[in-house]
Parts: C-alpha cells; structure tokens; sequence
C-alpha cells in the first residue's frame, strides 16, 4: 500500500525509508539509494510513486549485481571450499545443503571437519555428511584445526575428490586470537595448493543488523572472503544488509539458505531477493 | 561518539541558554541516526525520539554541560527508563524443581546458554539438570550432553525418537525424584512465524506449566528482533530475555526494541563461548553501549 499515493511526497520518501531501514539495509546505504531514486524520477516529466518505486528496485538489483561472483574454480582438483562466519549463523548446515548441491551435480565431496572446539560439532557435520553422501575427516576435540584442514586436502586428493567444504569453528571477528586462528587455516590450504582455498564462502545469518557489514570487512581483511551466503530467508527478516556488503565491499551473493533441510539453498538471484524485500 | 557529534551540532549555540526547538531537531536527527546504525527499530527510535523531543525542547542547559551532553544525559535517562532493571533475578518455586524454558530462533545460543545457566545455578547453591528437547538438529542432544559432561551436570535425553512434550515431561519427572531443584530445558530453535513448532511450544508449556520462559536473543540481530521477540511473547508468553554473544561488537539495539515492544526484562547477557560466560545484566552499560 506504500504506492497507493498519486504523487511523490514527502510522504512516500518516507515510507520508502522505513521500508529499506526495516529490512536493515542500514541509514547509509538507504541514503545513497534513496538520492539515486530521487536523481532517476527528477529526469521524468510527471513521475508517479509506481515510477519511483520501480527505480529503486532497478537501483537495489544494480547494487547487487555489481560485483560479479566469480566463475567456480571448475580446473581445481580438488577445489577448495574455506566457510567462515560468526557464530550460529548456519555454517555446518550450509555447508551439508552445499554438499548435497555438488552431489546432485555427480560430485563427490569430502567435508572437513575444523571446528574442533565446539561441543560435538564434528558429530553434527559428521551426521550431515552421512545423509548427503560427502566423506568427512575429522580429528578429535581440541585438535589443531589447521592439521584438520592439512589431512583433509591430503585425504581429498589421494581419493580423487572433486570438492573439499572446510567448515570452522563460528567466531566472533572481534577476537583477534580467533582471527588468527583462521588466517593459519587458510595458509595451511594454501601450503598444499597455492591457489586453495578457490572459495572462501562468508555465511550470514539475514536476521543480523548492522554489525553484518563489519563481520563482512573483518573475516575479508582477514581471509579474502570470495562470495557471501545469506541465510534463514525463510525467516521474516530481509537481510538488507546484504546491500551495504554489496556497494561497500562489493562481495558477491552466491547463495540463499532457506530453511533447515539439504535442499533448501539456491543460487542468489538479485530480482528475486529484492521482490522479497520490497514488495 | 554521539556526544560528540552533538557538540558539534550545538557550538553554534553561544553561551547559555535555552535550547530552541530547531537546536533540538538538528540534534535528534544526530540520536536518531545513532538509534539505527544501533540496530535500534525503526518505530521504536521514532518514538523513542518523540519522547526526547518532548523533555528536551526548552530545557534550560545546565551548568557546565555542554548543549550536546544536555541532550545525551536526556538521550541517556530514557534508554535506562526502557532498558529496565539491572540484576533481575530467576524466579525459583519453593517447591522444586523451578522449571526454566529456553526458547528462540535458530543459532541464537539456547543450548550453550542452558549449560552456562546450569553452571551458574550450581554455584549458587542449586542442583540442576538440564533436559535436551531438542530432536531436530543433527547432534543437538550430543552437544547437551557433552556441554553436561564437561560441567559434571546431568543431562536428561530420550535421543531423537520421542515427542519433546514427553521428553521435558520425563524430565521434570526425573529432576522431581531425583532431588534437582532447577530443570532447564534446551528447546530445538525455531521460526517465529513456523505455526507447528510455535505449536510446540505453547504444548510444552501447557504441559509442564514452566516458571520462567527465556528467549534467547542473538545481540547482533537487526530489525527482525521486534517482530520475532513479539511473536514468541503472544504466542508463547515470556518470562524473560537472555542477550547473547555480548562480547562482540553489535551494539546492541535489539535489546532495546524488544524491551519497548515487549516490556519483558532481560535476566543475563552471554558473553562468551566458555560455559563460565554468563553475566548479569547491567542496563546503564547496554545504554552506553546502543548510543556508541
Ligand atoms: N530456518 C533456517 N534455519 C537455518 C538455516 N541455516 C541454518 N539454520 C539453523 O541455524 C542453526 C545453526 O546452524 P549451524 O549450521 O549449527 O550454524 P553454525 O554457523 O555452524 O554454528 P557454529 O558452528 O556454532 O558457529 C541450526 O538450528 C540450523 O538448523 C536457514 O537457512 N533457515
Ligand atoms: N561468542 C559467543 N558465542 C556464543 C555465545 N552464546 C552462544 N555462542 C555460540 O553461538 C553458537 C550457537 O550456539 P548454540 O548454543 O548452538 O545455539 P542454539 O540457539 O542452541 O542453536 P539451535 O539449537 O540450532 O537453534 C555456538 O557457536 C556457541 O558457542 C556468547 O555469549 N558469545
Ligand atoms: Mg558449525
Ligand atoms: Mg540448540
């Protein structure tokens, strides 16, 4: 009901903006969006609320689509899946709809499983690993991750798999031990194929604030994330941080997690994300 | 920083004086921008706004406070108006065991926060036992359990097979012979907006008639946090909120949403990963904090 207005007020301006703020595309990005709007509709002899509406659309998917993702390492033998992200965001679970998704695609798949810290998250990878048919090699608690993710690239190769899903330990990016802790996972990869990890896949919860945007600055100045993974759309929240990353950072979206069984990832599609955000 | 932000927006202002109605919108554009980039609702800082308005307009700047800081010690006493209480304490029954139910989305940190819970409640005096209602998530009961094992706490599980109604009421029937005087309950973490495991829920609770209903609340959520907490509290009823992952850099503003939509105290802030990392909540820091 937002465009049932006949002309472009205040009014309008304003809802739009709680529109954009309510799905946490944060005060700035909505700014820079809502001026981009303004600018297209002022070049428009009798512009109407549907006009601005569909600019800012335009403007949204414009954002996103900016940053190209990057075509999948297809050459790399095995290609090096690194999944990083805070805690509770959904990594192991994204990382088991992952591995059914390269399965279907007549893969085969070996987890990694360097979250050797907390309570039986190796059980819970090791559980989706059984149900989508991905080998996993896993040490036990306590364990060096990066000796996890070393014997894992190992086991990978002498059994001529094709993708390797390195799941970590959730950390906040505001521990710099934690952080360092994952830079050497990173060059442990690195040691057994300069070109490993090919993907380093930031996963976000679509229910977080403003903070996503400094998770996504620190875990890239950290790792060079490649490509960012929205989760729990299947939620009510729209995950408009997601634009902030986008234009600021300009990381890709790859993926949407929709839900908690192994077929509820698909592939991100800008259009429809923001049909979604901006009814 | 707000503040100064705020003398910025007032140096203009000479000496003392009156603050003018116009001094006072330039500075609440500043609290409520501060408010957003907090994670503070959009309706909530509107009306949070409105409020500081209202006390703010003709107020005289006092002694030597800049206009700036007159306007953050506003700002600052109406946070803690909304932010409540500091140390709120868990209800226990004087017939045990007190039944505590730990409720919240996905990843929030029930079952982490149920162990940190247990431990606290040890050293307190209390004998805990914590149940796993969880049947859904791949290990859930395994990470109770082991959470369990490194406490030296008892863990009660049925494994995946059973109903968790049945399961927590097995529970609550164990800690009532065994002599526990607090059964905790790990719930699976749902969907707000999921009417079957919301379902769920409310046939828990009826079943088992808990003391305190706690939803743990993830400190980094944005604006969805009024909308979710919103739902669990009509649908579920709310006894409490527990802030977790506190020791990161989310300011935090969640918290003061739910607290003015919900008007629900919050009991504990999680501030780490360890088990030992649960605090007290101390509202007069989460305001400083939301203000940056
Ligand atoms: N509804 C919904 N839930 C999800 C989604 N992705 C993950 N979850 C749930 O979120 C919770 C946390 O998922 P995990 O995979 O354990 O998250 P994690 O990032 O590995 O957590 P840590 O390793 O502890 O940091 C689980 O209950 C998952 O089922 C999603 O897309 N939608
Ligand atoms: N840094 C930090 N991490 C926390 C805190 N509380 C929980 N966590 C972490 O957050 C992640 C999720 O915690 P869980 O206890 O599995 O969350 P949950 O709500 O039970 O998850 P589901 O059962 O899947 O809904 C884990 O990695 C925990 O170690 C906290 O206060 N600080
Ligand atoms: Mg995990
Ligand atoms: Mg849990």
């Amino acid at each position: 009901q937002l465009f049932q207005r006949g002309q472009l007020d205040q009014a309008l301006w304003d809802a739009l903006e709680e529109a954009l703020i309510s799905a946490d595309v944060g005060v700035a990005t909505t700014e820079r969006l809502l001026e981009a709007v303004k600018a297209r509709v002022r070049q428009v002899d009798h512009p109407s609320p549907e006009d601005a509406h569909l600019a800012l659309k335009e403007e949204m998917v414009r954002t996103l689509e900016t940053p190209p993702a990057p075509p999948p390492e297809l050459s790399a033998c095995p290609r090096v899946v690194l999944v990083v992200g805070v805690n509770g965001v959904g990594k192991t679970t994204t990382i088991g709809k992952l591995a059914r998704h390269f399965r279907s695609q007549g893969q085969r798949v070996l987890l990694a499983a360097a979250d050797t810290f907390r309570a039986a998250a190796t059980e819970q990878l090791q559980l989706w690993g059984e149900r989508v048919g991905a080998e996993v090699v896993a040490h036990q608690p306590g364990a060096d991750p990066g000796a996890v993710a070393f014997d894992a690239l190992q086991a990978a190769r002498s059994r001529d798999v094709d993708v390797v899903i390195v799941d970590t330990a959730g950390r906040l990016h505001t521990k710099v031990n934690l952080m360092e802790e994952l830079k050497k996972v990173r060059r442990v990869l690195q040691r057994l194929d300069p070109q490993a990890p090919h993907e380093v896949l930031l996963v976000l919860d679509a229910t977080t604030g403003q903070n996503g945007l400094l998770q996504a600055r620190a875990f890239t100045e950290a790792v060079e994330v490649t490509g960012v993974i929205l989760t729990k759309l299947d939620g009510t929240a729209k995950g408009g941080i997601a634009l902030a990353i986008c234009a600021d950072l300009g990381l890709p979206l790859v993926f949407v997690g929709t839900g908690e069984t192994p077929e509820d990832l698909a592939p991100f599609d800008p259009a429809t994300y923001v049909d979604a955000l901006l009814p | 920083a707000l503040t100064t932000k705020l003398d910025a927006v007032f140096k203009k202002l000479a000496g003392r004086g009156r603050l003018s109605e116009k001094d006072v919108d330039d500075a609440l554009r500043e609290v409520r921008v501060a408010l957003l980039e907090a994670d503070v609702h959009f309706r909530v800082a509107r009306d949070f706004v409105a409020r500081v308005r209202e006390r703010a307009v003709g107020s005289d700047v006092l002694g030597s406070l800049t206009p700036g800081q007159q306007v953050v010690k506003i700002v600052h006493e109406e946070l803690l108006s909304v932010l409540g209480e500091g140390q709120p304490r868990l209800s226990l029954s004087p017939t045990p065991p007190t039944v505590v139910m730990l409720v919240g989305l996905q990843g929030s940190g029930k079952t982490t926060t149920a162990a940190k819970l247990a431990l606290h409640l040890r050293k307190g005096g209390q004998r805990p036992l914590l149940v796993a209602a969880d049947v859904y998530r791949p290990a859930a009961v395994e990470q109770l359990v082991t959470l369990g094992k490194q406490l030296d706490i008892p863990v009660y599980q049925q494994g995946i097979a059973a109903d968790p109604v049945e399961i927590v009421q097995n529970g609550i029937r164990r800690a009532r012979e065994q002599g526990n005087t607090v059964a905790l309950l790990d719930t699976a973490g749902r969907l707000h907006v999921d009417d079957e495991m919301m379902q769920e829920l409310v046939r828990i609770k009826e079943r088992i008639a808990p003391h305190e209903v706690l939803l743990v609340v993830d400190a980094m959520t944005g604006q969805d946090a009024v909308r979710a907490a919103g739902d669990f509290h009509q649908q579920v009823g709310l006894t409490g909120l527990i802030l977790s992952k506190m020791d990161g850099d989310a300011r935090g503003g969640a918290a003061l949403s739910v607290r003015a939509v919900t008007g629900v105290p919050v009991k504990f802030l999680g501030t780490g990963e360890k088990t030992d990392a649960l605090e007290p909540y101390h509202p007069d820091r989460l305001a400083s904090r939301i203000l940056g």
